[in-house]
């Protein structure tokens, strides 16, 4: 595994985007690593749409009651990439913009897909397993609590008492071997994450979080997905 | 009362964290009164950098207290995760319930128990 990776620095990171006043992270998440994984299977780097998710996608988790995708009230991941494989793919971010809210109807047009699920797995809670997968497949969707995000401005947050309930979903896009803590006076491994609230939030849209004892619950809800090579209609 | 009083540092482990005085030396009430004079300052800074404006005066004064609220939730977040920087972020003038509300959205769940597993990948060279 390389010490430090960084998958923006290989061109499979879209912008930073903006999920608004409305619960859809989960939605980001997902899309962002469709957008890696379909970037190593095609070579192109597509802005995929989200809206398509909030909008359409309320697919619920067999194992467990009342856990279906529901637009600005909150959703899963896997439930996400479960959605886009029964219905053939995503649309482009431009041919589906982002609203913000959930009031519209579906709007999805089969023959605008532009990006296609194969498969997707859950990773387990072991850090050199993520670092792998991330390297091999691409951005990884990742849950993580962010009761210190609120007030986040920069640097490496490793808070001394973190809960590992799960209520954010962000995506994981590299790591680093070494990220100056100065109170502490030595080098903490961070994760690289890329958040959906815009890039004048945190580091330009992202946050950095230590490596090493899942933190916030950071290692504890991982997924991947593997895009099909599909031709844009 | 929030849990930094139950922030236990561990004197034994090579991390040795810096003691540094919170209180200026005039003491709590100076402290106060910088706290409140800063609160309003920063607001002020707050609504013009991320173009806050609120409906009514009532309303004004309510986010200004959840403004001052933060601030003490920053400087708290500061001690207890202090290799980041913690301060005004867009969300200083919400609650924490509705910062949760409206900028999460993770269905507060475990991963579907029936989802794939992925294959374990080496990991040395």
């Amino acid at each position: 595994l390389p010490e430090d990776f960084d998958w923006r620095d290989h061109g499979a990171v879209t912008g930073v985007k903006d999920q608004g006043s409305c619960g859809s992270c989960w939605s980001f998440s997902a899309v962002g690593a469709l957008e890696g994984a379909n970037y190593l299977s095609t070579g192109e780097l597509v802005s995929l749409s989200e809206q398509q998710l909030v909008d359409c996608d309320h697919e619920c988790d067999p194992e467990q009651y009342g856990a279906c995708d529901s637009g600005c009230n909150g959703g899963l991941m896997t439930s996400a990439f479960e959605y886009t494989l029964k219905a053939g793919g995503l649309e482009r971010e431009e041919d589906y913009p982002y609203t913000g809210n959930d009031r519209g109807p579906c709007k999805f047009d089969k023959t605008k897909i532009a990006a296609s699920v194969s498969n997707f797995s859950v990773v387990s809670v072991d850090e050199d397993q993520i670092a792998a997968n991330l390297v091999k497949h691409g951005p990884l969707a990742v849950g993580i609590n962010a009761a210190f995000m609120q007030t986040y401005m920069g640097g490496v947050s490793c808070p001394y008492i973190c809960f590992r309930s799960l209520d954010h979903g962000v995506l994981l896009v590299g790591y680093g071997a070494e990220g100056y803590a100065p109170i502490r006076f030595k080098n903490k491994p961070y994760w690289i994450i890329k958040n959906s609230w815009g890039a004048n939030w945190g580091e330009d849209g992202y946050y950095r979080i230590c490596r090493g004892r899942n933190v916030c619950g950071v290692d504890s809800m991982v997924s991947t997905v593997a895009a099909l090579h599909t031709k844009s209609q | 009362t929030y849990v930094v009083s139950a922030v236990v540092y561990d004197f034994n482990s090579d991390e040795d964290p810096l003691i540094r005085q919170v209180v200026p030396d005039g003491g709590v009430e100076q402290e106060t009164d910088n706290h409140l004079l800063n609160a309003e300052h920063h607001f002020t800074l707050f609504k013009s950098k991320y173009g806050k404006t609120y409906a009514t005066q009532e309303e004004h004064d309510y986010r200004m207290g959840v403004f001052k609220a933060n601030l003490l939730r920053a400087k708290r977040n500061a001690l207890l995760d202090p290799s980041a920087v913690h301060g005004v972020t867009k969300f200083s003038d919400l609650t924490p319930s509705e910062f949760r509300q409206q900028f999460l959205g993770l269905k507060p769940l475990k991963l579907p128990a029936d989802a794939q597993k992925a294959p374990i990948l080496p990991t040395d060279n």
